[in-house]
């Protein structure tokens, strides 16, 4: 574990909590995309396969059942309580995000570091994880304006992968074999799908008003 | 093994 993972996990923790927040607090989900949500719930079903079958730390197991249990229970709440499903944007959140797990899982077919299943699940949910964001992102160009919470989730969001990229160049230089190529594009495509929204983010957000 | 590695990532 180095700053630049641990970094990245706490960024990743905080923007499920962030998202968590505002949906279980004001019980709004106002310019979330539930496809989104839908698509990281897989991403992190198909990553973290392994959770009964490798330990790695307590730290690791607890991470993975926070992401597990956060993204599942977005999805729950979007799709199913009331309060919260009122305010989902179904018109606006049209995204045809089916139509990026088929792709990915193709590249996991053919591009992959061992053929078995775990590790062709594993490589699928990198692949969706870059793109995953795609329904969010158009989304919030439709929805023009949104609240700060959405546009912190966001940023946090798109930050983590950043900071993991950080952590890759470090383990690169200071672990001998620690190269992984598909890791390592996926997530710098994924931190790229994001360049404009920093790039608005930092503009507004840091001007003090909302993300438009 | 290397692949080891990897998993230990989130």
């Amino acid at each position: 574990m180095n700053i630049f993972r641990l970094a990245g996990d706490m960024t990743h923790l905080a923007s499920v909590l962030v998202l968590l927040l505002k949906i279980h607090t004001i019980k709004s989900c106002a310019g979330v995309s539930l496809r989104t949500q839908e698509l990281y719930a897989i991403v992190f079903a198909t990553r973290y396969l392994d959770i009964f079958t490798s330990f790695v730390s307590v730290y690791n197991t607890f991470m993975k059942l926070v992401f597990l249990g956060s993204s599942f229970s977005i999805v729950w709440y979007m799709r199913y309580h009331k309060a919260v499903h009122r305010t989902y944007d179904r018109e606006q959140d049209t995204f045809r995000h089916w139509f990026l797990v088929l792709p990915c899982l193709v590249l996991a077919l053919l591009i992959h570091e061992k053929f078995t299943f775990l590790e062709v699940l594993w490589t699928f949910s990198l692949y969706l994880e870059a793109v995953a964001i795609l329904p969010q992102l158009v989304l919030l160009q439709r929805t023009r304006n949104i609240d700060n919470l959405t546009g912190q989730y966001i940023f946090l969001l798109g930050g983590y992968r950043g900071l993991y990229i950080l952590n890759w160049i470090y383990r690169y230089f200071t672990e001998p074999h620690f190269v992984h190529w598909i890791t390592w594009i996926a997530g710098l495509v994924q931190t790229l799908l994001y360049a404009d929204f920093f790039y608005y983010y930092f503009l507004r957000f840091i001007g003090g008003r909302g993300v438009e | 093994s290397k692949n080891d590695v990897t998993k230990d990532e989130l």
